[in-house]
């Protein structure tokens, strides 16, 4: 059955429900960017089939490899969103520098992004709070008094 | 805008053509 | 970590597009049955040799295929009830909804509950009733439990519980731990 591999992605994630990012899973990903590659193309030969043959019958095989396409697009767009959210978690967590343990789990991009937060996060915290701007990553929990 | 930007350079366009967009709004809710 | 705050799963019979909670639920299983041809795909079928997939198959698909197939007016896929949401199975959840096993009748039992109103059941109706109706029924013990058990073992309260009663319990623990640190100073 199609988009297995995809849903394993977020199986993968959805066991570590605390937050831990784990690997990025690059092999993974490029194997449910192959499937999807697969699919289309099958669906591209079918739909010239229907439209220069009238065969209507495959309309229902185009309709099937669509929604596991669709599937597969979710999946994977999930699978690097709800990473994404770890990664945001983790400046609140540890501060702007990560530990290098938990920067070797992440992708180039990540790490771009990261950066692109880190930086809208400071312009937001500068903007507040007068002149010095005010660090609302620090004192998250009251203080015991 | 930064997120989008990072699905696209990940994912997304190395997807089918009629895929390498998503909705934004409607798949993050409020 | 307490900052990550995962996608929330969908209300009702809506679901979150980037929910890993929906899209695992999206993975059960529903049995249906084929009414057209699906040539090319025989492969999907394991217990038959065809090349196509014939009409009148009957094949248990998972439910975001079900959904995305299914279409009121052109007959595609029927989709059948799965046990649990049945006539017969409403009238135990109508005597006592507390004895069920929702866990192994489940795991997902409203989720999928509420996800099976897509299909336009004559039944429709009394499917919602029983789902809501039993989660009712099954909420106070649920509640209670979760608010009870301080530093013990939960597994027997929670194995019989499906996986939208096994979230609240944990919120209800995650309160009572919160409480117990608060008043002893921590």
């Amino acid at each position: 059955m199609f988009c297995e591999k995809a849903v394993e992605l977020v199986r993968e994630l959805h066991r570590m429900s605390d937050g831990q990012l784990p690997a990025f899973n690059e092999d993974g990903i490029r194997q449910v960017l192959e499937e999807m590659k697969a699919l289309y193309e099958q669906n591209q030969s079918d739909v010239n089939e229907a439209k220069t043959e009238g065969k209507s019958e495959l309309i229902p095989s185009i309709k099937f490899r669509h929604c596991c396409l669709l599937r597969n697009q979710r999946c994977i767009t999930a699978y690097l969103y709800d990473r994404l959210l770890r990664i945001r978690a983790l400046r609140w967590e540890y501060g702007s520098v990560l530990p290098t343990t938990i920067r070797f789990h992440m992708c180039a991009e990540e790490v771009e992004w990261f950066n692109q937060y880190k930086k809208s996060l400071a312009s937001y915290m500068r903007s507040l709070g007068g002149e010095e701007g005010l660090d609302i990553t620090q004192d998250m929990k009251p203080p015991k008094s | 805008a930064n997120t989008e930007v990072y699905l696209k350079a990940v994912a997304l366009r190395h997807m089918p053509p009629n895929l390498q967009s998503i909705d934004m709004l409607k798949a993050i809710p409020e | 970590t307490r900052s990550y705050m995962p996608v929330p799963p969908g209300v009702g019979t809506e679901e979150n597009v980037f929910s890993l909670d929906d899209i695992l639920l999206s993975q059960e299983r529903l049995p249906c049955r084929t009414e057209s041809v699906f040539p090319g795909l025989g492969f999907v079928d394991k217990s038959s040799d065809s090349r196509h997939i014939p009409e009148g198959t009957k094949m248990e698909i998972p439910l975001w295929l079900a959904k995305g197939l299914y279409e009121r007016k052109r007959r595609v896929i029927s989709v059948e009830l799965p046990r649990v949401y049945r006539e017969g199975w409403r009238t135990v959840f109508g005597a006592d909804a507390n004895v069920v096993d929702l866990h192994t009748m489940g795991p997902y039992y409203y989720g999928l509950g509420s996800q099976m109103l897509h299909f336009d059941s004559p039944e429709n109706s009394e499917i919602a009733q029983c789902v809501l109706q039993t989660f009712i029924g099954r909420f106070r013990r649920t509640m209670d439990s979760s608010q009870n058990a301080y530093n013990e073992d939960t597994s027997v309260l929670v194995e019989k519980l499906d996986c939208l009663e096994r979230a609240l319990f944990r919120a209800g623990q995650s309160g009572l731990n919160a409480f117990q640190l608060w008043e002893k100073g921590l």
